[in-house]
């Protein structure tokens, strides 16, 4: 287990150094084992901005905690790519250009694993290879509108 | 391995069956505040083995069946059933498709199906957990959730890793 | 004390009643003090949109958690104005017919209350009477724009 | 009362002295992530008073201070000050003009000040708390922070409509 274990964590650390800098444009991001304890030292995170001088992670702004902890993620499934994915409105504190960048990585890895993305956000629908509409109906019963057509006009 | 189709019938506000088919790729689900979306990501979980009624925002287990409404009677039963191909025999299992379901009953009573044979929960949380797909694994963020892993304390982030490996 | 509370109360409770029903168009919800002990009670909240039978707050969508929780917001304002209020990006969880409704609330409490928005929503930035846009520089220093004139062209 | 100005010099990312003035109405934010608008109002609940660290993201109260970046050096002080239109007298004052202000220094000295007079936190905070405008007021939302009041458990609700009457 000391093997796999150790030998995961550099290759996910190596990932999430990857992924933050593609998120961030730039910046610095790291995963470090407590007391270089292999066995049972806990995993602690460090993520810098570009520019900035961030004392810990409290300082990191809604969406730039959003946007690490996708890195973080990202990393993973790029390690041991799960079969399928479901995130539930994870890019709701980022801006624009945030977004598209999250959706950009997401498009990599939809090579390997399945994502059911659900989302309030035109950017992430509009790269979408799916589209399914949940209405509520008059009898407060939940139904699939199936949209399976990408093209679908989004009004804005 | 890869997702091919869920159908709930019963589970929160799905009162009708109601069939999602997944393709490969990106799948957007999109509608109003309240209509249903959080429910299917709460569905996913919970055929994949949950067992916590935090994350399925119930008290109770049995909460998670249609409670009705003004216009529909409740349910007396909640099933969650997803179909995945398993040509790659990711899933040791020698079918090239397999289909998991999950019921529970306004008595209490559970059932847990693969291929529509009878088990127990461990052996469908034993049959995910192998790759990271157990019920509270990364591979299902819940909404609100995505900067949990911020807040866990090291030891947890560690069990994450762990998971992976 | 006694009797300013039970008076307050029992005018929070009236406007939140009638905040809800306009957010949500219809349905209930309202404040009640636990076992009815006006000294020490308690107060507890309750909020069901319409047509559903909601047992529990837990059972509520994100957005509609940030509805009510925002009705209760508007109610408390509604009997005490406060001079001026800070929202930090409280419609993030809303879709856009829920982001309506939330300012068209907000034009009509702004004639006692001042209010300072930070969003990134289109049709609550379309409502401002101004707008402030603040950059970061390369420097990492925090600048803000002043665009006071709310008839800027929102690129969407 | 109304707002008229906030100025924020060395608090947080505003390294340089930075005015926004408030007009009546609604005034929006806007800006990319991590650009500092959620610091504009970490500082208006910091010169109402604010003393949790917690509410202000940072550990220890010094932190508040600009720490400096690769282009630039840190800042030896934080300061908030914010000017307001008592014509109503709202504010139990003589002046129909109020500026309130706030400083923190690297040794972690703080100073207060109410038009220019040097007072203590508690005189601050005595004087927005008659109209519900502390430091943790309702009137101050931060990010994240609206559904705060639906986990809060009933004792501490009825806190906030005593906060009200
Ligand atoms: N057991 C149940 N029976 C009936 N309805 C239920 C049940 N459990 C939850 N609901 C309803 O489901 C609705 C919430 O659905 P959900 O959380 O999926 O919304 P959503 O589409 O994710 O919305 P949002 O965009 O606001 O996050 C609630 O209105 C709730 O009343
Ligand atoms: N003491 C400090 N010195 C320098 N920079 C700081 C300090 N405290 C916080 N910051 C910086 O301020 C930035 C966060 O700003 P803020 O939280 O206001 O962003 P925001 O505009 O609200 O973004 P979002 O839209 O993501 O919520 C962080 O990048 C952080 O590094
Ligand atoms: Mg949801
Ligand atoms: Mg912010």
């Amino acid at each position: 287990i000391r093997v796999s274990f150790r030998a995961t964590f550099e290759k996910v650390d190596e990932q999430f150094r990857h992924y933050f800098k593609t998120m961030f444009r730039g910046g610095h991001a790291q995963l470090t084992i407590a007391d270089d304890d292999w066995d049972q030292g806990g995993v602690e995170l460090e993520a810098q901005p570009p520019g900035k001088r961030v004392e810990a992670l409290s300082m990191l702004s809604g969406g730039e905690r959003a946007l690490t902890a996708i890195a973080l993620l990202f990393a993973v499934l790029e390690v041991n790519p799960a079969p399928f994915c479901v995130l539930d409105e994870v890019d709701a504190a980022l801006d624009e250009a945030n977004v598209t960048r999250f959706v950009a990585a997401l498009k990599e890895l939809a090579t390997r694993t399945q994502f059911v993305v659900i989302t309030h956000n035109r950017r992430t629908i509009e790269q979408a290879d799916a589209i399914y509409g949940i209405t509520m109906g008059e009898d407060s019963v939940s139904r699939v509108l199936s949209v399976r057509l990408a093209e679908l006009d989004l009004a804005e | 391995m890869h997702l091919k189709q869920i159908e709930i019938q019963g589970y929160k506000s799905f009162a009708s069956k109601t069939v999602v088919e997944i393709d490969p790729g990106i799948t957007a689900v999109v509608g109003p505040n309240g209509s249903g979306k959080s429910n299917i990501t709460d569905g996913m979980r919970w055929v994949l083995g949950e067992h916590s009624g935090k994350a399925m925002r119930t008290r109770r287990l049995e909460e998670v069946i249609f409670a009705g409404s003004d216009q529909r009677p409740p349910a007396g039963m909640a099933e969650v059933r997803i179909t995945l191909n398993n040509e790659d025999s990711w899933l040791p299992l020698d079918f090239t498709e397999v289909n998991v379901a999950r019921r529970v009953h306004r008595n209490g009573d559970s059932e847990f199906f693969i291929n529509n044979n009878r088990v127990r929960l461990r052996d469908i949380q034993e049959l995910f957990l192998r790759g990271g797909l157990g019920p509270s694994s990364y591979a299902i963020l819940g909404q609100g959730l995505v900067e949990e892993v911020l807040r866990l304390r090291p030891e947890e982030r560690r069990a994450l890793i762990e998971e992976v490996a």
